[in-house]
Order: structure tokens, then sequence, then C-alpha cells
């Protein structure tokens, strides 16, 4: 009477379907030979961790030219795990992505290469971990302009009228493709800035 | 008798000694050691 | 032909994903012309395009060279399917009842080409469908579903959100192991799926739970069933490591589900997988201290965090069947006729098979039993809040009383799952641990067995130490029990005939 077998669309492919249940209310006492069989084949094409990879149909070209981009590749290197010898040891980054290798390594990358990422692999996983390691490095982003800010901080010698004095600097990615400073006129608005 | 779990939870990336305990399951490869030989991409967002 | 007209627009979408970004308007567009041209405009057109495109993307899996792009028109179809959820007019119907229309259609096919394939069948297109199907989903919820603008349409999804992990769980569970041994492997990957197994664990009240416990169940059952002393297959070995690497997964991320969990889990555990059992019983909630068991100082009686009873997402009390008056109304007043209609209520009616060490087969509901002695824990722990400790630390109170009743008027069988419930129960410091503790060393210790004596004071060591000398992790409970009985004046352990009898066991015994 259900609906499911009265469904010409259904048909015959349903009948696969219930003959799966068979074993689910009659279980057998010994693996058959067509099980075992079976379950021996699903292990020889058991998936592994490319398959079970995040999908990208649309590659990305690189986001803005740049002068150097005939030397990087457009895809992305398929970096294999190494061990996990080393125990976390920061907590202030102690998040899931901490404990991966392509986190690991970006902790070693220049500024440079970070900003590159950043500005080259829009959308990206890649372009996701470059600006969490900025940000884990002092970096703000500012959503106005779309440049990375740092305040420096630097302590002066006692006896001057201020304890510390504030520099912010800003990387130009459009022009120059260096760290500037900011002009004297430069106000830093919170709200300008993401939140990562 | 089961096994030292010891490397069983070093190829997991949990040590338990350490003080910080790190969530494993959002990058889990696959069940198996042997099919786990790249990393795979965790969740992640990206503002606008 | 009109199937030959799907395939040309689902090869037609295949190629749009691979030219454009999935957010590009052009998606948007090509979806609202499928419906509008009558592509999509109906539930049996979305049946039938649906398996044209499965199809269409299996093969193209069967026959692309494995070192290229295997998957590209199985991921599209993937992205079509969350795109749907998301774009549609869902006012006709839900999209809950449209995700089962096409998961159902999915399931058609897949039954159909491993029932025909059988050891030609390849489970890798259609674990890659689902995985993909997960990963979109993710891609589209990312940050609470920030990416959906229109207000009303990212309420309607987090609305969604739990019924989309329902269903496709539901699904999952319907191609378990045992139904589906040819997608095994694949299952158990699904199951522990990056973007599936922690999305579950986390949903908000534990929404995800019941649907994780069933997938659970499915996956122990499976080992279970084909666990015979004489031979393990091989791929069952694999099996087992693969569900050892999953369950220490979730007791570092989330131990909650495992101690919430344990008397669910460890009815379909086989009890042969000792380490396995122990895993589950020994995970404790994150925020906790827990003293050093081994700490000569230490008294049970005394440990702080003992005050609190443990968290038990699944009450027993809905597996007592028709006992469930009995007990409790003994746990009132207890009476002979109360306690009879109980103890000769644990029997079977036909033997079941259980590979057991030492037995291969039982007479009596182990699950019932499980079910009365925590049922018991539970209220013996609630007993406490309201009265007072003297009313549950009371060889004379009824909490304890059922627990040897049960005992003496039960089977060896009977006396020997009764204690294996009870040390179920000696886990990480809380009130149901301290309980049984207390029980278990008044059982050792008491006169009032008989005849009895050595044959449940062999069942209660044999059942500590077989949780004791199995590799790590061992339970805070049951170490600290075994101490306790150790450190008995009167009864020096290592002097017990049934000790005696196995060399291997007393020097275990004198060495503890």
């Amino acid at each position: 009477e259900n609906d499911a077998f009265r469904n010409p669309l259904f048909q015959p492919q349903l009948e696969y379907w219930l003959q799966t249940k068979r074993p689910l209310i009659q279980p057998y006492e010994d693996m058959p030979v067509s099980m075992a069989s079976q379950l021996e084949s699903s292990l020889l094409n058991c998936p592994d961790s490319l398959d079970a990879d995040t999908p990208h149909l649309f590659q990305t070209p690189l986001s803005l030219p740049h002068p150097t981009s005939i030397f990087f590749p457009n895809e992305t290197i398929r970096l294999v795990s190494s061990d996990h010898s080393n125990p976390p040891t920061q907590s202030k980054h102690n998040d899931i992505y901490s404990r991966t290798f392509l986190a690991r390594i970006m902790s070693k990358f220049d500024l440079d290469t970070l900003f590159f990422i950043f500005y080259h692999y829009q959308g990206s996983y890649e372009q996701f971990l470059s600006a969490r390691e900025l940000s884990h490095r002092g970096w703000q982003f500012n959503k106005v302009n779309r440049c990375w800010f740092y305040k420096e901080v630097e302590k002066l010698p006692p006896g001057m009228e201020n304890a510390e004095e504030i520099t912010w600097r800003y990387f130009d990615y459009q022009k120059s493709w260096l760290a500037r400073r900011c002009g004297a006129e430069f106000v830093y608005r919170e709200e300008e800035f993401e939140r990562i | 008798l089961g096994i030292d779990l010891s490397p069983v939870l070093h190829s997991l990336g949990i040590h338990p000694n350490s003080v910080y305990r790190r969530k494993v399951l959002d990058t889990f490869q696959s069940p198996w050691v042997e099919t786990s030989r790249s990393e795979v991409e965790p969740r992640f967002f990206t503002p606008d | 032909t009109n199937k030959e007209r799907m395939y040309l627009v689902f090869t037609e979408w295949v190629k749009l994903l691979q030219r454009v970004p999935s957010d590009d308007v052009g998606v948007l567009v090509f979806i609202r012309q499928m419906v509008s041209k009558g592509v999509l405009d109906q539930s049996d057109k979305l049946i039938e395009f649906c398996k044209a495109a499965i199809e269409l993307s299996v093969n193209s899996f069967k026959e692309s060279d494995p070192t290229s792009e295997v998957f590209i028109a199985i991921d599209a179809f993937s992205t079509l399917i969350v795109k749907l959820l998301c774009l549609l007019d869902f006012s006709q119907s839900t999209r809950k009842e449209y995700f089962e229309i096409i998961f159902s259609t999915i399931t058609l096919v897949f039954s159909e080409d491993q029932a025909k394939n059988g050891n030609n069948f390849n489970e890798r297109p259609y674990f890659r469908l689902l995985s993909s199907l997960l990963c979109e989903w993710e891609y589209l919820r990312g940050h609470n579903f920030a990416k959906i603008k229109d207000a009303r349409a990212r309420k309607e999804l987090k609305e969604f959100e739990e019924q989309f992990f329902e269903v496709f769980a539901s699904f999952l569970h319907a191609y378990q192991p045992i139904a589906f041994p040819g997608f095994s492997f694949a299952w158990i990957t699904l199951l522990s799926h990056r973007m599936f197994l922690p999305r579950l664990l986390r949903l908000p009240d534990k929404k995800g739970w019941p649907k994780l416990l069933l997938l659970f169940s499915d996956l122990l059952k499976f080992m279970g069933q084909y666990t015979k002393k004489s031979h393990v297959p091989d791929a069952i070995s694999v099996v087992y490591k693969g569900t050892l690497r999953i369950f220490l997964a979730v007791g570092n991320d989330t131990p909650e589900f495992l101690v919430e969990n344990h008397y669910v889990l460890l009815n379909y555990l086989p009890m042969v997988y000792m380490q396995l059992r122990n895993i589950i019983l020994a995970a404790f909630p994150k925020k906790l201290s827990i003293p050093d068991p081994y700490d000569p100082n230490l008294e049970i009686e005394k440990t702080e965090l003992c005050q609190d009873a443990p968290l038990i997402f699944y009450d027993p009390v809905q597996d007592l069947k028709n006992l469930k008056k009995p007990v409790d109304n003994y746990l009132r007043i207890p009476t002979t006729s109360l306690m009879r209609t109980i103890s000769s209520g644990v029997y079977l009616n036909e033997y079941e098979r259980e590979n057991g060490i030492g037995y291969d087969k039982t007479a009596v509901d182990v699950k019932l039993i499980n079910a009365i002695v925590l049922h018991v824990g539970i209220e013996a722990a609630l007993e406490k809040e309201k009265t007072s400790a003297n009313a549950i630390f009371n060889t004379e109170s009824s909490y304890y009383t059922i627990l040897t009743n049960l005992i003496t008027e039960g089977t060896t069988e009977v006396k020997f799952y009764v204690v294996q419930a009870i040390s179920n129960q000696l886990r990480y410091p809380n009130a149901h641990t301290l309980w049984f503790n207390y029980v278990l060393k008044n059982m050792f210790t008491s006169n009032e067995w008989g005849d009895n004596k050595a044959e449940i004071q062999e069942i209660i060591i044999r059942t500590l130490l077989e949780r004791i000398i199995t590799n790590k992790p061992h339970c805070w409970g049951v170490i600290v029990t075994f101490t306790d009985l150790l450190r008995l004046n009167d009864e020096s352990l290592a002097d017990l005939s049934f000790i005696k009898d196995i060399p291997e066991v007393e020097l275990i015994v004198r060495n503890l």
C-alpha cells in the first residue's frame, strides 16, 4: 500500500532495495561467502583522504596580475601529512587548523609570501590560512581599503615624555608591494577592521 | 588484551600528556592510517 | 529521448561549474531555467533527472582514466543538490521532502548497482557523492549561513540544518554494513567524516546524538555479528582498527558523548572487545580533574566529585519492558513476590549466541539486566539527593537488596551479568561509581551467600581483573574498587581457593 511501491519510477529498483533488508531482519550466523567477498571488495576500494577531500570544480585563476606570478603554479600543492610528533605548545593558536601541515608551514613563511597568497588566492583555503597567520602575527585587515595594518609599539627610554611610541604600518598591495608607514593623519577606527 | 594505544593516539594527533587538548575530528582524514596519507581541507569561513 | 535530453542538461551544468564559481549569477540563472523550462518543475521529473545525473556521473567515474579527475560529474551533482535546497521556492513542499526524494533516488540507483555488480561494485563514486554533499553543505552553512543575504532564507536554512543531517543520517543507517557489505568501508568513512561526525556531536541540545547512537550501534552490531572466537575475518579486523580510532577521536573531542551513552554503546559492543569497552567507560567530562586512583591515601567516600550523579542521555527505563512496574514498586516497598517476578523475568525463551570468554551462548536477557542495574543506580542517586546517604548506603535498603536477590535467585549466568552490569558503572568519580563501589565491596565480603560465596567472589574478581589486565585505559572506579578489595583485612585475596587454583592469577594478585 505504500506510495513508493506504486510509483512506476521506483520500479524495478525497489526490489533490490528490499533485498538488503533481509540480513537485518534475519542475521546470518556465519558470514556467507558472497558477503565475505563483497566485504573484501569494499576493503580494496576503501576511499582514502583524497576521495574525501573538498571538491573544487572551478579552479580560481590568480586573482590579481603580479609581475612574479609566472613563477608560481596555479594549482595548490597537495601537501602530504607529516608526522605529528610535536605536541601543541601555543595555547593562543590552539584551533583545529594549528596541527595541519599547511598551517604549520605558513607559520614559517615570510610576510611577503603570506600577502601574496592572501591577495592572489582569493576565496581559497590557502587565503584563509594566510589571513589566520597574519592575524596571529598581529596584523589587522581593513575592510575599507583592503589593506593589512600593523601597530608597532616602541618602548621609549625612561625619562622621555611618553612611555612608548606608536607607529602604524600598512602593506601596500596595489602599488609598491611594500610595508609603508602610515601618515600622521592616520586614525585607527576599530569598526573599519575585520574581526578575525 | 588490547594493544598499547600510544602509537594510535599519536597517529590521530592526540597527545594525552599535553595541557592543551585539540579537537581532531574536524581534520579527520580517514578511520585508517593507511588511507590518511594526505591532509583534507577542513571547514573554514572567509568574510566577504 | 527524454533521458538523453536530461543527460545534455546535466552535462551543461557540469561544464558551467567548471567555468564559473558556484556563487556566480550564471549558476542561479541556470537553476531558475531548469524549473521554468520544465526540467525540474515536478517531483517525477526531479526523480528522472536525478537518476540520469547519477547514472551519468557514476559511468563517468568508471570510464575515466584513474589518474585524471574522475569525480567532476559527481561533484557537480552534489553541488546541484545543495543549490536546489538553497535556491528553490519551498512554499508547496518542504525542503525535507525534497531532499528525501533526491536521496531516495540515489538509494535506488545505488541498490541496483550493488545488486547487479556484486563483487565488481565500486563504492567510491557513491562515497564521493555523499562526501561532496557534506562539503557543499558545509560551504553553504559556514559561519551560521552568513553567505545567505536574504534574512528569511537564512532563517529557513538554519531551521532546516537539523533535518538535513537527520535525513542524511537516516539514509546512512539504511546503508549500514549488514545491509550493504560492499559499501562497508565507505560507510565507516562517512560516519567519521569531518563534515558529519563533529557536526552531529555538536548540534544544539544534543539533537544529533540519537542518530549517532543508531549509527554507532549499526557499526558495533556488524562487528559483533561476525566476530567469532575461532576466526575473525581479516576485513573485520580492519573494521575494528578503524572503529578503535574513531572512538578514540570521539573520546578526545566530545567525551561527553561516551559518558552519557555508555549504556547504549555497551549493549551493542561484543564483550570480547575489552579495550574498546574500557575506552568507552574510562571517558570523563572534559573539565574534570580526576584524583590519582593509585594514591594510597585515596578514600572514595571522601572524593568530592563522587557527590555528583553522571548525566545519562538515554534513559534505561525504556528498556525495562514489563519489569518496570515490579522494579519501581520493589524499590518503594520490597516484597518477595515482586522480587520473584523480577528474578524470573530476566531469562530468554531461546538461547542467543554470544562470543564470550569461556562461553558461547546466553540464556539471559543481558540488555534487560543492564537496564535494571543502571536504572536502580540512577534511582539510588536520586534517592540520596531526596533523602540522605543512609537511605542507599545501607545493606537493608531495597536498592541494594534488589541486586543481591537477583544474584541469590539467579543462575550463575545471571550472577555474572549482574556483576558485569555493576562493574560497567565503576567509571570516573561520580555518584554512581561511589554507590556501586559500595555495593560490590559489600557483596564481596557478605556472609549472606552461604555456599555460593566463593562463586560470587570469583565472579567479582574475574570481572574486575579482566578490565585491569588489558592494556590501558583502565577505569578509575575499577582500579579503586579492586584496590579496596586487595586491602581487605579479613580476607586476603591471594588466599582464596579459586585464586590459588590458577598460578598465573595468583601471581598477578600477589603482585598487585
